[in-house]
C-alpha cells in the first residue's frame, strides 16, 4: 500500500499571471512528483499541491525563491489518511 | 448494517459495503428502487446503477458519483441522497411531485476498480486501472474520456498524466456503459455527475468558449440552485460555465451529455472548505451531502416544472 509519511499539501495563491505560469512551469517538473489537487490556473483560484516530503525544501526554496506566498493546508498527509482509517475501522467494529 | 436505517452514514465505506447497501435499500423498497447493471469494469466489477421509479415509462434525471475515485466524499454523499429518496417520497411534496413525474438513477460507484483500489493500495488514485499498451502508467481520466471536444487542449495525451484523455472516446468501459445507457433509454431530461473539490457548480462548455445555446436559463438554474445550497451552512460557491468558471477541459461528461440533447447537465465541485482537501474528515459528509441535496432539488423541481 501506499503512503504518504511527510507529505504535506501547500495552499498557494498567486498574486498575478507570472506567478500562475511559474506554477505551471513547476508542475511540468516530473522529478518532483507534485499532486496538484487545484491546478495552477488564474491567480483568482487557489492552487493546492501536495508535495512529496523529499521534494519539500526543494519547492520551499523556489517559492520563496519567487516570493510566492503560500501556507501548508495539510501539515502530513499520512496522519489525516491514518485518521480517516481509524475512524473507519471503528465503526467497522461498532 | 442489517437495514439502511442503522447504515452508518457519518464515515467513509469500502466498495463491498457500498454495494451491500445498494442490494439492502433495493429489497426494502420493492415497489421504489431497483437495480440496473449498466455493464463492467475494467476489472470486471458491476457498473450499478440504482432506479427509483413509481410509475412507467418516465423521462429520467441521471445523477453519478466517484467517477474520480479518490473523491470519497461524492460516494458518501450519493448513499445519503439514496437513503434521503426513499425517506422523502411521499412526505415532501416536492420530491414526491418529482418521482411521480420522473424516475431517477443514482451510480455511486462510477469508477468502482479505482475507488477499490484507493482503499487498498494508493488513497489518492484518481483515473481508471485500465493499463496504458507502451506505457508503465495506469489509467485513464474518465472526465476527458468523452467524445465532446474528445483530444483538444484541457487534457494529456499522456498515459501517465491526471487527466490522460485516453487512446479514443469512450475507450473506458466505465465511461462506454454510461454513454450506451444514455442512449438506450433515450428520454434522460437532466444528469448530474458529482466531483470534489472546490465548491463549484458548473454547466457546460468546458472544451470550448462557445457558450451553450440555453446559457441563460443554466445560468438561472445554478444562481438558484447555489442559492439553496448556501442557505443551509453558508458555504461559499461559484458557478458558471467550466470554462469561465475554472479552465478548458475537453472530453468531459456533461458536455457529452448536453450534446446529446441534455439541456439540464451540471457538475458539481463539492466542498472542501479550504482545510482537508480530498481528505475531508467524515464527520463533514453528511452536512455535504445536506446543503447539496438542497441544489439538486432546485436543479430536480426546475427541470420538472419546465419540460422540454
Amino acid at each position: 500500500k501506499r503512503t504518504f509519511e511527510g507529505d504535506q499539501v501547500l495552499q498557494i495563491t498567486a498574486k498575478n499571471e507570472a506567478q500562475i505560469s511559474l506554477l505551471k512551469e513547476l508542475s511540468e517538473q516530473e522529478h518532483l512528483g507534485l499532486d496538484f489537487w487545484r491546478e495552477p490556473i488564474h491567480q483568482s483560484l487557489p492552487v493546492d499541491v501536495r508535495v512529496p516530503f523529499n521534494s519539500l525544501q526543494a519547492v520551499r526554496a523556489f517559492l520563496r525563491y519567487n516570493k510566492i506566498h503560500y501556507n501548508v493546508m495539510i501539515k502530513d498527509v499520512q496522519d489525516l489518511m491514518d485518521a480517516e482509517q481509524r475512524q473507519m475501522v471503528k465503526y467497522r467494529t461498532f | 448494517a442489517k437495514s439502511t436505517d442503522d447504515f452508518i452514514y457519518t464515515t467513509y465505506h469500502d466498495l463491498n459495503t457500498i454495494n451491500s447497501f445498494i442490494d439492502m435499500i433495493v429489497a426494502e423498497n420493492p415497489n421504489m428502487v431497483s437495480k440496473i447493471v449498466i455493464g463492467q469494469s475494467y476489472e470486471n466489477r458491476p457498473l450499478n446503477v440504482l432506479k427509483f421509479s413509481t410509475g412507467a415509462s418516465r423521462p429520467g434525471i441521471w445523477i453519478d458519483t466517484g467517477i474520480h475515485s479518490r473523491e470519497w466524499v461524492t460516494l458518501a454523499s450519493g448513499i445519503w441522497f439514496a437513503k434521503k429518496i426513499v425517506t422523502d417520497y411521499g412526505r415532501d411534496p416536492i420530491l414526491t411531485d418529482i418521482l411521480n413525474n420522473y424516475d431517477i438513477f443514482l451510480e455511486i460507484a462510477t469508477n468502482p476498480d479505482g475507488y477499490e483500489y484507493t482503499h487498498t493500495r494508493d488513497r489518492m488514485w484518481r483515473k481508471t486501472r485500465k493499463p496504458n499498451p507502451g506505457s508503465s502508467c495506469v489509467g485513464v481520466d474518465p472526465n476527458r474520456n468523452w467524445d465532446a471536444g474528445f483530444g483538444g487542449a484541457g487534457s494529456s495525451s499522456s498515459p501517465c498524466s491526471e487527466t490522460y484523455r485516453g487512446p479514443s472516446a469512450h475507450s473506458e468501459s466505465e465511461v462506454k456503459a454510461i454513454v450506451d445507457f444514455v442512449k438506450s433509454h433515450g428520454n434522460i431530461k437532466a444528469f448530474v455527475s458529482i466531483h470534489s473539490y472546490s465548491q463549484m457548480l458548473l454547466y457546460p462548455y468546458g472544451y470550448t468558449s462557445t457558450p451553450a445555446k440555453d446559457q441563460a436559463e443554466l445560468h438561472e438554474v445554478v444562481t438558484k440552485a447555489v442559492s439553496a445550497l448556501q442557505s443551509l451552512y453558508n458555504t461559499r460557491y461559484r458557478y458558471g460555465s467550466i470554462i469561465t468558471t475554472i479552465y478548458q477541459a475537453s472530453g468531459g461528461t456533461i458536455d457529452w451529455t448536453y450534446n446529446q440533447g441534455i439541456k439540464h447537465s451540471y457538475t458539481f465541485e463539492l466542498r472542501d472548505t479550504g482545510f482537508y482537501g480530498f481528505l475531508l474528515p467524515a464527520e463533514q459528509i453528511v452536512p455535504t451531502a445536506e446543503e447539496t441535496w438542497l441544489a439538486l432539488m432546485a436543479i430536480m423541481e426546475h427541470t420538472k416544472n419546465n419540460p422540454y
